[in-house]
């Protein structure tokens, strides 16, 4: 018999699997679906990977980034940057509905998701703020400067060009698996 | 990050991805999830995929196009994300990544870069041959 529909995700986040499988079930269609089993992570902060709370920047702020695309007519809503709103996934929904662009950023798409009705409000809590402290007083390690003054292995910022500069040098780029997109 | 797609039993898909990014990122960086073609993509002639991992390798690799357009070639779902994966190992071998793939069928895989530290990933189903949910680990390559 047919395998479909399907719901497939990244990582064991159950919970967004099966909000996805009951809004396709419940006749919604896979846009909802997507949309939904996305917005479960966000509120459940999937983990601390997704949604408020999570992955502080280096000034300590939480930002989300989220797209969803329609296969059958190729649209695609995306938000990056997107500050102090929590549905990033839904916000994303708005920019295919409600526009012909494709991708808002920062405090602009902040902007346009409060006129679409989304609440503007802190992302960050008491565990990201000590996430962040605690990466303050370990000299800003790991950071994702080059090139700079001064030496960003080994010092904070804020941080100038560095006269030299070494090439990029994407063979021995390493990424911490706990800190990641 | 999560990264979803969805199959309709009409053929229909959609994919989708949400992220908090990388920790301590550079104030005002973006990551793969929002770009189409790099974070999910999408089409219903084809298939869909996702993908999770080093959103700066990834940017530079788009693996979720490729990935459907693998399957769009007649690959399977599995060997078009080992596919994607195996060329960003030519350039990067030590980055960090993942993609799940499904095409208009319901055919579903994924595949992972292999790490001292990350040597199986974990991912999502669910389909109408299940009755729930199921996790299902696929090992890096």
């Amino acid at each position: 018999s047919s395998r479909l529909p399907l719901v497939l995700n990244t990582w064991p986040f159950k919970n967004a699997t099966e909000a996805a499988w009951r809004t396709l079930l419940s006749g919604g269609s896979v846009l909802d679906a997507v949309e939904s089993g996305c917005a479960m992570c966000e509120a459940e902060q999937c983990d601390g990977t997704v949604g408020f709370g999570g992955s502080p920047d280096e000034l300590g702020e939480t930002t989300l980034d989220a797209m969803i695309m329609d296969g059958t007519t190729m649209a695609v809503g995306a938000v990056g940057d997107l500050r102090r709103i929590k549905n990033a996934i839904g916000v994303a929904r708005k920019v295919l509905e409600h526009t012909t662009h494709t991708l808002l950023v920062g405090e602009s798409a902040t902007k346009f998701a409060e006129s679409m009705g989304f609440t503007n409000e802190d992302l960050s809590t008491r565990s990201s703020r000590a996430i962040h402290s605690d990466w303050l007083a370990r000299k800003c390690q790991p950071n994702y400067w080059r090139n700079v003054v001064p030496d960003p292995t080994k010092h904070c910022g804020p941080y100038k060009p560095s006269d030299v500069l070494e090439p990029s040098n994407l063979t021995y780029r390493e990424t911490d698996v706990h800190g990641h997109d | 990050t999560i990264g979803m797609v969805v199959i309709h039993k009409m053929g229909r898909t959609a994919a989708g991805t949400s992220t908090n990014g990388l920790k301590f990122k550079i104030h005002g960086r973006i990551g793969d999830s929002p770009v189409p073609g790099a974070g999910a993509y999408a089409d219903d002639t084809a298939g869909a995929a996702a993908a999770t991992g080093d959103g700066d390798t990834l940017l530079r690799f788009l693996p979720s196009y490729q990935a459907v357009e693998y399957m769009r070639g007649g690959d399977e779902p599995s060997v078009a994300c080992q596919k994607v994966i195996s060329r960003i190992q030519k350039y990067s071998p030590k980055f960090f990544g993942a993609v799940i793939c499904a095409n208009v069928i319901g055919s579903y895989g994924a595949a992972c870069n292999k790490l001292p530290t990350f040597t199986q990933f974990s991912f999502m189903v669910y389909n109408s041959l299940k009755n729930q949910s199921t996790e299902e680990k696929v090992d890096c390559i």
